[in-house]
């Protein structure tokens, strides 16, 4: 299947991930995506090297969203110049450890000639689950609950999609527009997303028609995942 | 059942309190 499809959800460019200078002529690129209800690392597994490569396992490192591989890694053995896709299901029911940033990944492939390691950041936004509609009763009464001093404001600028589209976009991304309203002339998104998890986030979008830069409020019982949250929102709404 | 329209202008509200600064 082709990254991106199926869900809609953001695919970033690959990016290498591992250079072939530092692992004995294995180069891996690769990115995350979702689709099906499932996390993926799509990768570019690369022999540089003069000699047969094979073999290949990966293995990470505990992490703070409990993310570990759902299969075994599907890599042929690989000829001097000889590239192979492969995509990894991610499953999120591992052991948990706080890192920093919150959603690095530390991986170590191994191959027939040596172990290598490598980090990663996963964009937050393949956490975000399909159920992560709130009901709206709750979404309101959550809202007042959290208080202001809780409440995190970025200003995202150039953002040049009108309000249907930035619902759409989001959406496809697996956050949610559970309410819209319009106060004079100024467009409201309420919104819900949930992480693989079950940490809840609601935010509020305030768009003016002609400034291309909006408002994005943030509310969480976890207010850790703001920063991450709000990076994902800019990357979707900047792609 | 739910009370629809109370959510509704329950949003409204919200809105209203949001949008000025």
């Amino acid at each position: 299947g082709t990254p991106g499809l199926g869900g809609g959800c953001y695919v970033p460019p690959k990016q290498v991930w591992l250079l072939a200078a530092k692992a004995k002529g294995l180069e891996i690129a690769g990115t995350f995506s979702r689709r099906q209800n499932q996390i993926f690392m799509d990768m570019t597994f690369t022999n540089r090297a003069l000699t047969q490569l094979s073999g290949f396992a990966i293995q990470l490192n505990k992490n703070s969203f409990g993310i570990i591989p759902g299969a075994q890694l599907n890599v042929v053995a690989l000829n001097p110049n000889q590239s192979f896709d492969t995509s990894l299901p991610l499953s999120p029911v591992g052991p948990i450890q706080r890192m920093d940033p919150l959603t690095n990944l530390q991986v170590a492939i191994k191959n027939n000639i040596d172990v290598f390691y490598f980090s990663c950041i996963m964009p937050i936004h393949t956490l975000f689950v399909e159920d992560g509609v709130m009901d709206k009763k709750i979404y309101l009464a959550t809202w007042k609950d959290i208080s202001p001093s809780n409440e995190i404001q970025y200003q995202i600028s150039n953002v040049t999609y009108n309000t249907d589209t930035i619902s759409q976009k989001l959406q496809a991304n697996n956050i949610f527009t559970i309410a819209r309203r319009n106060v004079e002339g100024q467009d409201m998104l309420y919104q819900s997303l949930k992480l693989t998890n079950g940490i809840w986030v609601l935010t509020e979008l305030k768009i003016m028609p002609g400034n291309t830069s909006i408002t994005l409020s943030l509310k969480s019982r976890a207010v850790d995942v703001a920063t991450a949250i709000q990076q994902s929102f800019d990357l979707i709404l900047h792609n | 059942g739910i009370d629809d329209s109370n959510l509704d202008d329950s949003f409204s509200k919200l809105a209203q309190t949001r949008s000025n600064p």
